[in-house]
C-alpha cells in the first residue's frame, strides 16, 4: 500500500494529471504532406490530456452531461467511465497549398489549434 | 484514421498480425492513402518544387498568418471580402508568332478545380506590365487597357496607365467579379477566358501590347498573369475535402450515377 502524507497525497504511484492542454508539434514533412502544402511546414496544434475526475474545476467548463457522468463515475468507477478531456475551443490556421489542378491556394482552415481543453 | 490504419478490414485481428502492422507501417499506409494519390493516380500534379507560387500569394499567406498570430484575423478578413479561401489560377493562353504585332491578348484559366459549392466573393485579373522606355518617352497621352469578355466582347473593366509617372514594372489589377459570377451561374465549362487590348485616344487606335511588355515570350512563371478568386466555403471543410473534390472534377472519382450498379455492392461492403 502506498504511504500517505499529512495532506492525503499518495507517494509511490504516478498520479494522473488533470485535464489540460499539452504540446503537440505537427510536422507536415513527417506526415508526407509537404508535397502539397507550401506553408507552414510545421505548427503547434496542442492536444488535451488528463483526467476529468470529481470534483470538476470550473475552468474546464464541463457540460452538464459531463458533470453527471463524472458524479456517476465517482460513485461507481467500474460502471461508468469518467468524462472525456477534449478540446473546448479551437482556432484556425492559414495554409498555402497546391490543389489537384496545380493551382496555388490560400485557405484558412478552421479548428486546427487547441486553444483550451475541457471535460465533455 | 487509427481504426482504419491499424485494423484494415482484411487484416486478421490476431495479436501477431497486430504486431506486424506496427506504427512504422501505419505511417507508411497513412502517407500512401492521403499523400500519394494526388500524384500517382492523376499523373497530372507536378512535384511541389516545380510550382513557384506568385509573390502575391506568398504575401497573402504571410499577411494573414501573421495577423492570426496577433489575433487580428477578423479585421483582416473584412478587407479580403470575408473570404476564407483565395485561389490563384495561372494564365495558360498563348500568343501568336513572337514578332507579329500583338493587338489583343486572350487569357485562359483552367478553373475546373474551383468548388461549385463555394460562394464567390470576388475575382480579379492581375497582369504584369513593363512599358518599354522609348514608348514612354514618345507617348505623352495616357493609355487605356480594356478587358473584354471572349464570349461576346462586352467591356468588363478598364484602367488608365500612367506611363510618365511610373518607370518601374508593375502589376495591374482588373476586377472580373461580375463576369466570373455570371460564368459560374451558367456553368460554362472548365475554362475562363478574358481578352485584353490597350487603346490610345487621339487618334483612337489599338496599341501593340509588346510596347507595354505584355507579350508572353520568355516570361517567367512568376510574371505570368493570374486570376485570383476569393471564395467562402458554405460549410466547414476538412483538410482533405478539396483534394477529393479535385479528383471528382478531374473525372477520377465518379458520381454515384456514373458508378453504375456493379459497384453498389462493393460500396455496401465498404460501408
Amino acid at each position: 500500500a502506498a504511504s500517505k502524507t499529512r495532506h492525503g497525497k499518495r507517494h509511490g504511484r504516478k498520479s494522473k494529471s488533470r485535464c489540460s492542454k499539452k504540446p503537440l508539434h505537427v510536422n507536415f514533412r513527417d506526415l508526407g504532406w509537404d508535397d502539397w502544402i507550401i506553408a507552414p511546414l510545421d505548427y503547434e496544434a496542442y492536444h488535451c490530456e488528463g483526467v476529468c475526475d470529481f470534483p470538476l474545476r470550473s475552468h474546464l467548463e464541463p457540460t452538464n452531461h459531463a458533470i453527471i457522468q463524472t458524479l456517476m463515475n465517482s460513485m461507481n468507477p467500474s460502471n461508468m467511465p469518467p468524462s472525456c478531456c477534449a478540446p473546448s475551443k479551437l482556432s484556425p490556421i492559414s495554409i498555402l497549398y497546391i490543389d489537384s489542378g496545380n493551382n496555388v491556394v490560400y485557405k484558412q482552415y478552421e479548428d486546427m489549434v487547441v486553444e483550451s481543453c475541457g471535460c465533455r | 484514421f487509427q481504426t482504419l490504419v491499424i485494423f484494415p478490414p482484411a487484416a486478421p485481428k490476431s495479436s501477431k498480425a497486430a504486431k506486424m502492422f506496427n506504427s512504422q507501417e501505419a505511417s507508411k499506409y497513412f502517407k500512401e492513402f492521403y499523400a500519394r494519390p494526388s500524384q500517382d493516380r492523376y499523373n497530372k500534379a507536378a512535384p511541389k518544387d516545380l510550382i513557384e507560387p506568385h509573390d502575391y500569394m506568398l504575401s497573402i499567406y504571410k499577411t494573414f498568418s501573421t495577423a492570426e498570430k496577433l489575433g487580428l484575423n477578423a479585421s483582416f478578413f473584412r478587407s479580403s471580402k470575408a473570404a476564407n479561401t483565395i485561389a490563384s489560377f495561372v494564365d495558360s493562353g498563348q500568343d501568336d508568332l513572337p514578332l507579329s504585332p500583338l493587338r489583343r491578348q486572350q487569357y485562359l484559366f483552367d478553373v475546373s478545380t474551383l468548388s461549385e459549392k463555394a460562394e464567390v466573393l470576388g475575382a480579379e485579373l492581375r497582369i504584369y506590365t513593363k512599358a518599354s522606355g522609348n514608348f514612354r518617352i514618345s507617348e505623352t497621352e495616357p493609355v487605356d487597357i480594356q478587358l473584354l469578355s471572349c464570349h461576346d466582347q462586352q467591356l468588363l473593366d478598364s484602367k488608365t496607365l500612367d506611363l510618365q509617372g511610373s518607370h518601374r514594372p508593375r502589376w495591374e489589377v482588373l476586377d472580373v467579379w461580375e463576369i466570373f459570377k455570371e460564368r459560374q451561374h451558367l456553368s460554362q465549362g472548365k475554362h475562363f477566358c478574358l481578352e485584353l487590348r490597350a487603346m490610345l485616344d487621339n487618334p483612337e487606335r489599338e496599341l501593340d501590347l509588346h510596347l507595354l511588355g505584355l507579350h508572353r515570350h520568355g516570361r517567367p512563371q512568376q510574371k505570368k498573369a493570374i486570376l485570383v478568386v476569393f471564395t467562402r466555403s458554405k460549410k466547414k471543410q476538412t483538410l482533405f475535402s478539396e483534394r477529393r473534390e479535385g479528383r471528382a472534377l478531374l473525372g477520377l472519382e465518379k458520381s454515384p450515377k456514373e458508378r453504375g450498379p456493379g459497384t453498389k455492392a462493393s460500396r455496401r461492403r465498404r460501408t
